[in-house]
C-alpha cells in the first residue's frame, strides 16, 4: 500500500510504500492514552505477480478498536461491521446509512465511503476502491484516510499515527535522477538524509473514482529511515 | 369431449381450468378460469367454486355463456345486498364468500346453463404478500370436485425485487399436492415441480419430477397434471387433486430498503437484517378461567415451555395469569437467566385452569409490570411486548369492553404494542383486534387444533426479534402526498415494512427516503436516494410488469390500513374512514368487507345477478371447501348469485 503524509506546515507531502506479504496486518494507529487503534491487513492481487518488485498489495481489511466504548469497526470490501460487546451490526458496502452511538457517528455512503468520527476530534475516512468484478488481476481494495486527529494524544503511534505530531523536513539538492522523467533530491527530516523521489499519489476522499493527485517527496525501501524504526516494527499479529 | 363418467358428470364436463398467478415484486395477481359445457339434454346447474386467501380482494368477475361476456361491476355493499335479498325473497339460493378455514375463503357462484351450451368462469384477485419470517407465500387450494380435462396451475414471478429493478433473484418452493392419502404432508421440493410423464400416478411427492427456476428474467412453476394422473385409480372417474400449491420465496436482499417508482407512485420496502437483536421485556397475561380446561390449557403449557426454551438470556419476562383473580409468577419482571428459566418452567407446568375471566385485571397487572420496567431501566435501549392470550371473553371484574378498551390505552399510553391471540371461536375477536390496533399491536387467531401450540410459538417467534424500535419513513413533504402508514413501534428480523405514496410532481426528478430507527446499541438512519426518471426508464423495459402495480398495491394497502383504522375509530371519525376505504375500493374495483361485485345477465326478461363479497372477520368459519364443484339440481329458474357474510 500507499502512504501518504501530508504536511500542512511545509505545504507539502511525503510519500512512502510498503510492501508485505498479503495476510499482514499493519498498525496504522496506536493511542496509548485512549487505546484507539487502527490495522490494516494487506491483501494481493488476484494473481500475484511472481517478481516481489513488481507486486501489487493494498489494504483489504480495516479494523478500528476503541477500546474505552467497548467498540471494534471492522471494513472489509464487502462489508462494514460495528461490534458492541457481544452486539454485531453488519452492513454492506450497498447501504446509505448513517449511525450514532455514544459519541461516535459512522456514516456509510453507498459504494463510495465509510466515515468514523470520535466526538469532534478524531475522524476517519475508509474508502472503497471497486475494480470491474471480473477483472482478471485486480481486486477491491480499501483506502484510509485520516481527516483529524488533533484530540489523538501525543504518544500516537503507527505508521500513520506517529506523523500527527508536527516535524520538519527540508529538501535540497533536486537534480535529475535514474529514471530522467523525475528529480531526485536529498531530504532532511528527523535528523536524517535520505534521498527521494518527487512523484504523486491520490487522494480518493472527494473524487472517488478518479482521485486528485497529491505532489509528494517519494521515500524509498518502505519509508525506511523517515519512519520510526523499520516496517517490520509495525507488523502486529491480528487486526483486533 | 368425454364420455360420461370420464370427466362429465351429471351431463357437466369441466373441460378447462387454469389458475394463473403473477407475482410482482410483492404483489400477486392471480385468474381463475374454468370453461364448463352442458352436455345433457337438458338445462344443467354449473357452480364455480374458488378457495382464495382471506388477505386477498377480488378485482374481477366475469361470465360468459355462449359467447357474450357478463363483467362483475363493483357496487358499494348496501346497493348489492338490495339486488341480493330480492333474488332470495325470489327463492333463488345464493352463493356465498365465507371464511373458509385459517387462510381462506371460499368463493361460489352457479348459473344455470341451457342444454349443449358453455361456460366460462373467470376472477381475478389480488394481495399483497406478507413477509414473514423470511418469506413470502403465495397460497392455493387445489381440489376439483371432478377430472377436468385441461388443468393448470401457473405461477409466474417477475423479478423486480430489491437492489436494482432488475437484479432480484427469488428464491421459490411448491408444497407438493396430496396425491393419495399416503403422501406425506407438507414434503417440499426446492423450487417447482412437473410430473412425470409415464402415466402412472404419482404415488408421493417425493416421485413428482423437480424443475428448477432460472434465477431471471423471469420463473414459472407449471402443475398440469393429465386426466390419467388425476384418477384415483386407472378405472376411477372421481379425482384424487387435493393439495396445496404454495409458492414461498425471499428477495435477493442487497441493501435493506428498496425504493420503486411506475407512474407517480411508488412503494418502498424495508427489511435490514445483520442488526443485533433488541432485548425485550415480555409479559405473557394468560388466561386460564374454566373454558381453557383440557386440550387449550394444555397447549398453552406447551408452548409457553417451548417459547422459554427459545428466550435469551438479555431478555425479562413475567407471566400473569387470569381467571376470577389475578396471579404472577414473579413480582418484576426478572432476566432469563437459565435459573429463572428453570423455575419458570415449573411454574408453567403448574398450570391449571379455573374460574372466570377477568381479562381487565390481568391486562392491567401486566402493562403495570412493563410500565414499572420502562421507568426503572431508564435510557436501556429494551422493547417491551405484551402478549395476551384469551379464549373468552370478559365476564369477571371489569367487563364493559369499551370501559377496558379506555383502561388498557391510557395504562399503555401508546408506548409498547399490545399482542391479542384469540384462542377458538368462542370470544369476541373484534374487540381483541380493536383493543391489538388501538395499542400498535395486532390480533391472531389461535384455532383450536392439534397444531394450536405451534400456533401459539410461530406467533412469538415472529415478534420474538426486534431490530428496530420506534422506526419512522420519512420523505420530502412537500414531494409526496397519501403515504401509508410510516411509522412502527418495532421492526421483527423476518419481516418487512411496506410504505406507498404518491409523487405530488409527476416530473419530479428524484427524492429522498430516510427509515429512522432506534436500535440495540446505537440510533440508525438509512438513506435511499430514488432517482425517479432512472427507475421508471428501467421498469418500462421490463414488459412483464402490469404497469400499474405500484399504484394498485397503494391502493390496496391504504384501503387495508383504513379497515383497520375504521375497526377502531367512531362516529364521524369512523364515518369519514369508511366513505375513503369505500371510494377507493370503488375506484380500484377491489371486493372489500364495503363493497360487492356484482355480475347482471337479463334472462327470459328478468335480471339474473351474481354477486361477489367479502366477509368480514365475524364470518362463521366454515369447513374448507370442495374447488369447481359440478353439481346437479333439478331444473328451475335460472339463477346464479354470489354474497358473503
Amino acid at each position: 500500500p500507499h502512504f501518504i503524509i501530508q504536511v500542512a506546515e511545509e505545504d507539502d507531502a511525503i510519500c512512502f510504500n510498503i510492501n508485505e506479504d498479503p495476510g499482514t496486518v499493519l498498525r496504522l494507529i496506536h493511542d496509548p492514552a485512549t487505546g484507539l487503534t487502527v490495522n490494516g491487513e494487506i491483501i494481493g492481487d488476484k494473481e500475484p505477480s511472481p517478481d516481489p518488485k513488481t507486486r501489487r498489495t493494498y489494504f483489504g481489511r480495516l479494523g478500528i478498536a476503541n477500546p474505552h466504548m467497548d467498540l471494534q469497526i471492522e471494513v472489509t470490501t464487502e462489508t462494514l461491521s460495528l461490534g458492541s460487546g457481544a452486539t454485531r451490526s453488519t452492513f454492506s458496502w450497498l447501504d446509505t446509512v448513517m449511525i450514532a452511538q455514544d459519541g461516535m457517528l459512522v456514516a456509510i455512503h453507498r459504494n463510495e465511503n465509510m466515515t468514523v468520527s470520535f466526538g469532534d476530534g478524531a475522524t476517519f475516512v475508509i474508502v472503497l476502491h471497486q475494480v470491474w468484478k471480473k477483472h482478471p488481476t485486480h481486486r477491491d481494495f480499501l483506502g484510509f484516510y485520516v481527516v483529524d486527529s488533533h484530540r489523538m494524544s501525543a504518544q500516537t503511534q503507527g505508521l500513520l499515527g506517529q506523523f500527527f505530531h508536527p516535524f520538519d523536513f527540508s529538501v535540497s539538492d533536486v537534480h535529475p535522477g535514474s529514471d530522467p522523467t523525475k528529480q531526485d533530491a536529498t531530504m532532511v527530516v528527523k535528523n536524517r538524509r535520505l534521498t527521494v523521489t518527487r512523484g504523486s499519489q491520490k487522494d480518493y476522499r472527494k473524487k472517488s473514482h478518479t482521485g486528485t493527485k497529491v505532489p509528494c517527496w517519494f521515500v524509498h525501501n518502505n519509508g525506511e529511515g523517515f519512519i520510526d524504526g523499520v516496517h517490520t516494527d509495525y507488523i502486529v499479529p491480528s487486526l483486533f | 369431449s368425454l364420455p360420461e363418467g370420464e370427466g362429465v358428470v351429471n351431463g357437466i364436463e369441466v373441460y378447462s381450468t387454469k389458475i394463473s398467478c403473477k407475482v410482482t415484486s410483492r404483489f400477486a395477481h392471480n385468474v381463475v378460469t374454468t370453461r364448463a359445457v352442458n352436455r345433457a339434454d337438458a338445462a344443467k346447474e354449473v357452480s364455480f367454486d374458488v378457495a382464495l386467501p382471506k388477505t386477498a380482494f377480488i378485482t374481477n368477475f366475469t361470465l360468459t355463456i355462449d359467447g357474450v361476456t357478463y363483467p362483475g361491476n363493483i357496487k358499494e355493499k348496501e346497493v348489492a345486498k338490495q339486488q341480493y335479498e330480492k333474488a332470495v325473497s325470489q327463492g333463488r339460493t345464493a352463493g356465498l364468500v365465507k371464511a373458509s378455514g385459517r387462510k381462506l375463503e371460499k368463493f361460489t357462484v352457479s348459473v344455470n346453463v341451457a342444454a349443449g351450451s358453455k361456460v366460462t368462469f373467470e376472477l381475478t384477485y389480488e394481495e399483497l404478500l406478507k413477509r414473514r419470517k423470511g418469506k413470502y407465500e403465495m397460497y392455493l387450494k387445489v381440489q376439483p370436485k371432478q377430472l377436468v380435462k385441461h388443468f393448470e396451475v401457473r405461477g409466474t414471478r417477475c423479478p423486480v425485487g430489491s437492489g436494482s429493478p432488475a437484479g432480484s433473484r427469488l428464491l421459490c418452493g411448491v408444497q407438493a399436492p396430496l396425491w393419495d392419502p399416503g403422501s406425506p404432508v407438507g414434503s417440499r421440493l426446492p423450487c417447482g415441480f412437473r410430473l412425470p410423464s409415464s402415466s402412472r400416478p404419482v404415488r408421493s411427492a417425493q416421485e413428482a419430477e423437480q424443475v428448477h427456476v432460472p434465477p431471471r428474467p423471469q420463473g414459472h412453476v407449471s402443475f398440469k397434471p393429465s386426466l390419467e394422473h388425476q384418477r384415483s385409480c386407472p378405472t376411477c372417474a372421481d379425482t384424487l387433486l387435493n393439495g396445496d400449491f404454495i409458492i414461498t420465496y425471499d428477495v435477493n436482499r442487497e441493501s435493506p430498503a428498496n425504493v420503486q417508482v411506475v407512474n407517480g407512485y411508488f412503494v418502498h420496502f424495508f427489511a435490514p437484517h445483520g442488526l443485533p437483536v433488541v432485548p425485550k421485556n415480555v409479559v405473557f397475561v394468560i388466561d386460564i378461567s374454566g373454558s381453557m380446561a383440557g386440550r387449550k390449557i394444555e397447549q398453552t403449557r406447551d408452548a409457553l415451555l417451548k417459547i422459554l426454551d427459545d428466550i435469551k438470556e438479555e431478555d425479562y419476562l413475567n407471566f400473569i395469569l387470569f381467571s376470577t383473580g389475578v396471579t404472577t409468577w414473579k413480582d418484576t419482571l426478572v432476566q432469563a437467566t437459565p435459573e429463572n428459566l428453570q423455575q419458570a418452567r415449573e411454574f408453567v407446568k403448574n398450570i391449571n385452569d379455573e374460574g372466570m375471566t377477568n381479562m381487565n385485571g390481568g391486562l392491567m397487572r401486566g402493562i403495570g409490570m412493563l410500565n414499572e420496567a420502562w421507568d426503572g431501566q431508564g435510557a436501556a435501549r429494551r422493547s417491551s411486548i405484551i402478549i395476551l392470550l384469551t379464549d373468552g371473553d370478559a365476564n369477571y371484574g371489569e367487563s364493559r369492553t369499551d370501559k377496558i378498551q379506555e383502561n388498557v390505552r391510557n395504562a399503555i399510553g401508546g408506548k409498547f404494542p399490545l399482542y391479542n391471540l384469540g384462542f377458538g371461536n368462542n370470544l369476541n375477536y373484534n374487540f381483541l383486534e380493536r383493543l391489538a390496533l388501538e395499542n400498535h399491536g395486532l390480533a391472531r387467531r389461535i384455532y383450536e387444533d392439534s397444531d394450536a401450540h405451534l400456533q401459539l410459538q410461530g406467533f412469538y417467534e415472529e415478534v420474538a426479534n426486534p431490530l428496530l424500535m420506534g422506526v419512522e419513513m420519512e420523505y420530502p413533504e412537500n414531494a409526496i402526498q397519501d403515504l401509508t402508514q410510516n411509522n412502527y413501534k418495532n421492526f421483527y428480523d423476518g419481516s418487512e415494512i411496506v410504505v406507498a405514496g404518491r409523487l405530488l410532481d409527476q416530473d419530479l426528478n428524484s427524492f429522498k427516503a430516510d427509515v429512522k430507527g432506534h436500535g440495540a446499541v446505537n440510533d440508525l438512519t438509512f438513506t435511499e436516494e430514488v432517482d425517479v426518471k432512472e427507475l421508471e426508464k428501467a421498469f418500462e423495459e421490463q414488459s412483464y410488469i402490469f404497469g400499474n402495480y405500484i399504484e394498485r398495491l397503494w391502493a390496496y394497502l391504504t384501503i387495508e390500513q383504513l379497515l383497520d383504522q375504521r375497526k377502531k375509530a367512531q362516529g364521524e371519525e369512523k364515518e369519514n374512514l369508511t366513505a375513503k376505504a369505500l371510494g377507493l375500493s370503488l375506484k380500484y374495483n377491489f371486493v372489500t368487507p364495503l363493497t360487492s361485485m356484482v355480475v347482471t345477465k337479463p334472462e327470459d326478461g328478468e335480471s339474473q345477478t351474481a354477486i361477489a363479497d367479502k366477509p368480514g372477520e365475524e364470518a362463521n368459519t366454515v369447513t374448507p371447501s370442495m374447488a369447481y364443484l359440478t353439481n346437479y339440481q333439478p331444473p328451475q329458474t335460472p339463477y346464479y348469485y354470489v354474497d358473503g357474510d
